[in-house]
């Protein structure tokens, strides 16, 4: 997956993620795509949840799972999660769990609790940072105000980073692409380096979601496993999504 | 640093979606907090139970031929399902109401609701 959250020079914020799913589960020679990949896209589907008939968060999500990966609370904030890979991964936490320590949490269901339940960017950020869980992730949170942006590297126990937006020192995104931000991509998977490229490239005065669609269509930033681009804004909820393609020559992950 | 085989220059005018690289726009549906967690779902697998059959028998066929003897479908079948018993509420009872609205047995709704658990090693 790719994750970002920019700011504009006049202090508006835009979340947009690349939703990658369906790696090694099952190569389909004939069409030259991954076969999960291919099922899931007319699965992809955009939520409205309501309560007393008010919008209480959006989503986009596969339908049949109604955990979060893709949300936006209306006004308040934007969250992504992407996948992070590690040895100390959540087949640890799914046996702890069958062993009865049950303190951590399932990764969907925090994200949709977080949108579901979080009243602030802050509320929102301390739950994601602070909450047990059964597997690693990087969650990805945009606010509404100037400097609200985040990635939270975490672990299963505790945060191992927090990279915020800081326009003052001329960070106006913070990306996230499966790799802790500290470390090199892996050669073979490296979709951080051009996509910071088209983002220096668009540069911060001419960004908006139309040009970050842009960032996000361009190979290997866009490659076999993306099942759908969501664009999202924090004013009113605002969320659209696309169903995508990855026509050859394009990178299988 | 060989250059990426599969890169290409930064791509512009993309928006609004059309062309190659996009594959069509996604429905939208509300989700009734307001209704029992069993009921919240009736509608969205209404319509998407066939896609979503599809999916989950891609899963089982890739299962089989790794282990072909069926076992690991016979274990989601009929012995993960017991972990809908140990989810926190409302999940527990909104799992249970897909398996019910889809046809598709409990366990398999549950792994596909902790895939990523599963596969972040």
């Amino acid at each position: 997956c790719t994750s970002i959250v920019a700011e504009d020079s006049t202090g508006k914020l835009y979340h947009a993620r690349n939703l990658d799913f369906g790696l090694f589960l099952g190569w389909d020679v004939k069409n030259n795509s991954w076969t999960v990949t291919r099922e899931l896209k007319p699965t992809v589907v955009n939520l409205d949840f309501q309560r007393n008939n008010k919008t209480v968060f959006r989503s986009t999500n596969f339908a049949g799972y109604i955990g979060m990966v893709s949300g936006v609370k209306p006004d308040l904030f934007t969250l992504t999660m992407n996948e992070r890979f590690s040895l100390d991964g959540g087949y640890i936490g799914i046996f702890e769990w069958f062993l009865g320590r049950r303190d951590g949490m399932w990764m969907g269901f925090l994200t949709r609790s977080v949108l579901e339940n979080a009243t602030s960017y802050q509320d929102a950020k301390d739950k994601l940072a602070k909450t047990r869980l059964l597997a690693p992730a990087y969650f990805i949170l945009g606010g509404k105000n100037s400097g609200e942006g985040c990635v939270i590297t975490r672990s299963r126990t505790a945060a191992l980073d927090i990279w915020d937006l800081d326009i003052k020192k001329g960070t106006w995104y913070v990306i996230e692409t499966n790799y802790d931000r500290w470390k090199p991509p892996l050669v073979l998977d490296n979709r951080r380096t051009p996509a910071m490229k088209c983002l220096n490239q668009t540069s911060q005065e001419n960004i908006s979601l139309p040009t970050i669609y842009d960032v996000l269509s361009t190979k290997p930033v866009l490659n076999k496993l993306t099942v759908c681009t969501t664009l999202m804004e924090v004013d009113k909820g605002h969320t659209e999504t696309y169903l995508r393609e990855c026509p050859d020559p394009c990178s299988p992950w | 640093v060989a250059p990426d085989p599969y890169g290409e220059d930064c791509r512009s005018k993309m928006y609004p979606p059309s062309g190659p690289t996009f594959k069509g726009n996604v429905p939208t549906y509300i989700i009734n907090l307001d209704l029992p967690p069993s009921k919240r779902w009736d509608e969205l697998i209404r319509a998407k139970k066939t896609e979503l059959k599809a999916v989950i028998q891609n899963i089982k066929d890739i299962a089989n031929t790794f282990f072909p003897s069926g076992k690991i479908v016979d274990i989601v079948d009929h012995k993960i399902s017991h972990l809908t018993d140990t989810l926190p509420y409302p999940f527990n009872e909104e799992l249970q109401g897909i398996a019910n609205s889809s046809g598709i047995p409990l366990g398999e709704i549950v792994i596909f609701n902790i895939f990523y658990e599963i596969f972040t090693v």
